[in-house]
């Protein structure tokens, strides 16, 4: 059992390197307080974005707590997909480049599994395959509406 | 696989039957503010069983029922939600550890394609539900072998409320009754956990950041 | 001593109700569980936006929450003005004509006080007076420039 | 009466002296993730005493000091923030209930006027520092009678830090020793209050919905 968790650590513990690297412009990695009692251990992520020196999680930015996020989550998925994966507003902290960062790198995840992206950000917008509207009118229901359905672009 | 298709029923701020057709790959969902695109989400979250009321920020389960349906002064409302998986080609879901998903699933994308080109007007898609030309395919869950058309997996939950506010809840695969633990064993075959990250809801991305270290490692405990 | 939270409770309410108005469109209110007992009763907040029907604070949406929150501070604001405020991001859950509505509602705030805001978000950058751009090269210290200082605006 | 200028010194990610100036009426301050914004907020909280560490992000004190100063291993490191108000034409604090604070300001409006021109290039402020042409004015606290010149207040913190790790932080109001009770009286006067929502932190805005509703009734009491 210790060495499955060994196996599962290393391996999403090599994903958040790269991937970090990748959002962050930065080096992050996994630790483990106690490497000889994983499971006594709590799991820490240690992240330098930008080359900054490191700091306790606490005090980054919101845009660099959310990118540190990210990167565990698709560190995870990496490991282990999922078939879908759905974002509520992931973006919100993130400034236009940063959101086109992160569009780039859920494009490039969508080859192994489904998103759906809810976000109001343009950047994330326009990576998309598509977009399905949704809106409200005064005192009615929600109305759904097919917008840009790319059938063709779908298909490998 | 992939989800294809949300129904959602009476649940929270939609009203009468409304079909939110999905493709695989990268989809947005956009739109103003308070129309109804967390509540979507939230839709998967209580089809699958994936999440408490709270979860679904719902004080109780009978919150979800959309108001002009409890304020009609019906003795029962019921709110539903049915989530439509497309298993690709894979005849049943041991295949999900094949090298080449993408691959299988090119011939049916295909078959899906045309059911989306009738949607991919701007009529709004409760109104275009008519023209689905797929037939809704009973899997039957144990193999057929039909590899020539999608292979389909749903799941419905309806949720009733009684006029004094009791409820029941009731989940389906396949249009087949089977309880909460039932579901989640099929999900986790597919990969689908409740304690699992594929679901992130709003104002919650930097949890991951605040939490207690030890619960972090517990989510790598949960994957191996 | 009752006398007096009646009086900042009703001022505060009435504020309320109109700002609410204005930045959601609908209509809402503060409420005492226990008007009769204000002390051993809790404040609540009932909201309509855009018309909708009363739901509980928590299932409003995140721009919807955002609204109501910031029109309670703007309604705090008026009947006990301070002389600055400072926001980190209040706009993070709004669409884009939510924005515009907040800057203008901030615009007209700013008759009273000084407002210094820090947003991502383009209509809010439109409506201030002026900007302060704050960035960080890589591995070195935060800078700060002063753009569009436009001291002649400042002067009523 | 408005925040004129914030001076932060080896503050978070400010490593030396940084001037930033501030003029009445709506700024907006912006840039990219992780270049400073959050932080000049913090150096307000700090400075006017507002906050724990941990409302300023920080574990303890002496994190606030700049990590290059820390790193350099000198045996004491220093941060500190001032913050200068402007108080218009009152002559002391009690003519803020005036009807009429704008008209009165105008006068001085002018001649802070000249001071933000030199500023407006684009030039880092903390280069520009070097050209400020208003001398800093000791404001006595207990009126003068000079109403042709702006009345400043300054309100300064100085956090220091040894090599061992404890730390010391003092308060000083126009350049003058006080404690943080006498600083909070003077800022109740000017109706600036630690439990005051008038700075409202990032990802702290909707807090005010889910607080429980006695503390939001607390507000009300706080004011009245
Ligand atoms: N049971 C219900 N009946 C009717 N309407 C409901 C019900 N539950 C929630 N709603 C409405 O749903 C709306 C919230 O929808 P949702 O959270 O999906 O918005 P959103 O599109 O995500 O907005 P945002 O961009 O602000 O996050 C609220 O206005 C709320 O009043
Ligand atoms: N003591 C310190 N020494 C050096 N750098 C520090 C110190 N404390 C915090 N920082 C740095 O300050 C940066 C955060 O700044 P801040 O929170 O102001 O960013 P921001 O501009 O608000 O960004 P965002 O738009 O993402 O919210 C972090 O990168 C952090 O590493
Ligand atoms: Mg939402
Ligand atoms: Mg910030």
């Amino acid at each position: 059992r210790q060495r499955a968790f060994k196996e599962a650590f290393d391996a999403v513990n090599e994903n958040f390197q790269t991937i970090f690297a990748e959002l962050s412009d930065g080096d992050g990695y996994l630790q483990l307080d106690l490497p000889h009692d994983p499971f006594g251990s709590g799991l820490n992520l240690v992240a330098h974005p930008k080359g900054k020196p490191v700091r306790r999680l606490a005090s980054m930015s919101g845009g660099e707590k959310s990118l540190t996020a990210l990167s565990f989550i698709f560190a995870l998925q990496r490991y282990r997909p999922s078939p879908f994966y759905a974002f509520d507003e992931v973006d919100m902290f993130l400034d236009g480049a940063n959101v086109e960062r992160l569009a780039r790198m859920i494009k490039h995840q969508t080859q192994q599994a489904q998103f759906i992206v809810v976000s109001l950000r343009r950047p994330m917008i326009e990576a998309a395959e598509r977009t399905i509207g949704v809106t409200q009118a005064r005192g009615a229901y929600t109305q759904v509406l097919g917008l840009n359905l790319q059938p063709q672009s779908a298909s490998v | 696989m992939y989800i294809k298709r949300v129904e959602l029923t009476h649940f929270k701020s939609f009203g009468g039957t409304t079909q939110v057709p999905l493709l695989p790959g990268f989809t947005v969902v956009s739109g103003p503010n308070g129309s109804g695109k967390s509540n979507i989400l939230d839709a998967l979250l209580f089809a699958l069983g994936l999440s408490s009321s709270k979860g679904m920020r719902a004080e109780r389960l009978p919150d979800l029922v959309n108001q002009n349906q409890t304020s009609r002064g019906r003795s029962t409302v019921e709110a539903s939600v049915t989530v439509t998986f497309d298993l690709g080609e894979a005849i049943d879901s041991q295949d999900q550890d094949s090298p080449d998903p993408k691959g299988q699933e090119s011939a049916e994308a295909e078959a899906v394609t045309h059911a989306c080109e009738v949607s991919s007007s701007a009529l709004p898609i409760s109104e275009a539900q008519d023209d689905e030309p797929l037939p809704r395919m009973e899997s039957s869950g144990n193999g057929t072998g039909r590899r020539q058309a999608p292979h389909e997996w749903t799941v419905t939950r309806k949720l009733r409320v009684t006029q004094q506010g009791t409820y029941t809840s009731n989940y389906f695969i396949n249009d087949q009754s089977c309880t909460l633990t039932e579901l989640h064993e099929q999900l986790h075959k597919l990969r689908i956990y409740p304690e699992g990250y594929n679901v992130v809801l709003q104002g919650d991305v930097t949890s991951i950041i605040s939490m207690n270290p030890r619960e972090r490692r517990e989510i790598i405990d949960e994957l191996a």
